[in-house]
């Protein structure tokens, strides 16, 4: 569904979060934000890709409202340790 | 499965319930653990045997926030609970947010614990989570009816290439090992009693009718409202949205977007205001919020003040100008108050009366840019609700540009 506006930067934070949880996403302290950026494309066309979602990389309304809903806490990806 | 698909070497794995909700009777919560292992024994070797003291393979806990496992829990919603693999020490472990509503029959304003056990104890028997929509591991809680849950075969796949199938013999978990409380009768002794294992089978779905297509000239509605500036048409299980940012129709259905709605919905309209839209089914009517179900729905209709001789109700739309709701029933209709949240004195009237040129039953009603659309059969009324004038018929479908 469209988003309701004023939450952008908030959503932003919580798919970081959520990405970090569930698809092995790490924040890197790397100089260049383009690499940073491209990194959490990534990992949403992964979380994407595993839930049907179009992939497109973008973190879109249907990608963030998936993102949303209750779940097990246990990441989706291999990498669990 | 997780790396090196861990699993369980022994057919006999143990269980222990470390503490409880209080949400659930302490009965309900070890009836719900019990049915969510014979899920898994069902259709594998494995016998799982509960223990009331020491280390057990799988223990079973409640904690909210930092419980010592470094994933902490957060609050009520996000994550639900969470298991380990296959292992010693916390290996097999199941944690359960006790932030969280947990409930013994799936309800709206809760999480079946039944359902989220049995998605856990497939992680702490070995399973990762799968993207098959609708699996039990599947990663998103899924509301859905558990009185004779079956498992899914992607489920059944899963286990059973960790485990094999079950034996004959030892189909059913049987045992319990003491040490054990004398007094307690012990849920693995319960499923004894049950008839033998059936084969899982697959459910086939009721069949559902084909979407019709968009431009079928008998085509008609059930219920029709805006959503944060879409319009979406209801029929069935299928959804028609209007997006005013893309061009062309997007298809979808009741159970992609609220899985735990019944599709068939009788009317729905939005308030803009509150981002709700109100469904109405039958003599119950739903809030939701996006994706969301508010909390405590379903509700009645008569808690709007309807007489109890209204089982249901054909249409309604929203008026935000005036913030009244406007509901059709037959060939009357009343007019809600949101302020005052009441009917207001004087209806039902007729709608004849007041909406020249539509002297029979609404199926879908619509209010866009201060207009009155009121959908009948495969013909659409457009009406001009200031002036009180019909300005012109149209097909119900002509929204869908065809």
């Amino acid at each position: 569904f469209p988003v309701v506006p004023e939450k952008e930067k908030e959503d932003i934070q919580f798919a970081k979060k959520y990405l970090e949880n569930f698809y092995d996403f790490k924040e890197k302290n790397s100089p260049f934000k383009s690499k940073h950026l491209n990194h959490m494309a990534d990992k949403i066309r992964e979380m994407q890709s595993f839930f049907g979602l179009e992939v497109t990389g973008e973190l879109n309304r249907k990608t963030l409202d998936m993102m949303k809903q209750p779940r097990c806490g246990i990441p989706d990806v291999r990498s669990y340790s | 499965t997780f790396p090196q698909s861990p699993r369980w070497k022994k057919e006999d794995v143990t269980y222990r319930i470390l503490n409880y909700t209080p949400d659930m009777l302490q009965a309900d919560v070890e009836e719900a653990i019990a049915k969510a292992f014979q899920l898994w024994s069902s259709v594998t070797p494995l016998r799982f045997i509960r223990l009331y003291s020491g280390q057990a393979d799988i223990m079973i806990s409640f904690a909210a926030g930092f419980h010592g496992d470094f994933y902490s829990f957060d609050g009520p919603g996000g994550t639900l609970a969470h298991a380990y693999p296959p292992g010693n020490g916390i290996g097999g472990d199941a944690h359960f947010d006790e932030d969280e509503n947990w409930t013994k029959f799936t309800t709206y304003n809760g999480y079946n614990l039944f359902l989220v056990a049995a998605h856990e104890l497939g992680h702490s028997l070995g399973l990762g989570h799968s993207n098959v929509f609708g699996a039990l591991m599947y990663p998103i809680y899924m509301a859905r009816d558990t009185r004779d849950y079956k498992l899914p075969q992607d489920d059944i796949d899963g286990i059973q290439a960790l485990y094999g199938p079950p034996r004959e013999s030892s189909a059913l978990p049987t045992k319990a090992f003491p040490p054990q409380e004398p007094t307690e009768k012990t849920p693995a002794e319960a499923p004894t009693e049950m008839s033998p294992r059936e084969e899982p089978t697959e459910t086939t779905p009721s069949k559902t009718p084909p979407r019709p297509e968009d431009c079928d000239p008998h085509l008609t509605f059930d219920a029709i409202t805006t959503l944060r500036g879409e319009i979406l048409f209801f029929k069935g299980s299928y959804v028609w949205r209007k997006s005013p940012y893309f061009s062309g129709i997007e298809h979808d259905t009741v159970s992609l977007l609220w899985p735990s709605l019944a599709a068939g919905f009788d009317a729905a309209y939005e308030i803009d205001k509150k981002d709700q839209v109100i469904f109405f089914k039958d003599n119950q009517y739903w809030a939701v919020s996006g994706y969301t179900i508010e909390l405590g729905f379903p509700k009645p209709i008569q808690n709007l003040g309807f007489p109890t001789s209204v089982r249901k109700i054909d249409a309604a739309l929203h008026y935000q100008n005036t913030n009244k709701t406007y509901f059709f029933v037959g060939n009357k209709y009343w007019i809600f108050n949101e302020n005052t949240q009441s009917m207001e004195k004087g209806y039902p009237r007729k709608i004849a009366a007041d909406f020249r040129g539509l002297g029979h039953r609404v199926d879908a009603a619509l209010q866009k840019n201060g207009h009155f659309y009121f959908f009948s059969g495969s013909n659409q009324y457009e009406v001009d609700i200031k002036k009180k004038k019909l300005i012109r018929v149209m097909k119900s479908n002509s929204w869908f540009n065809c």
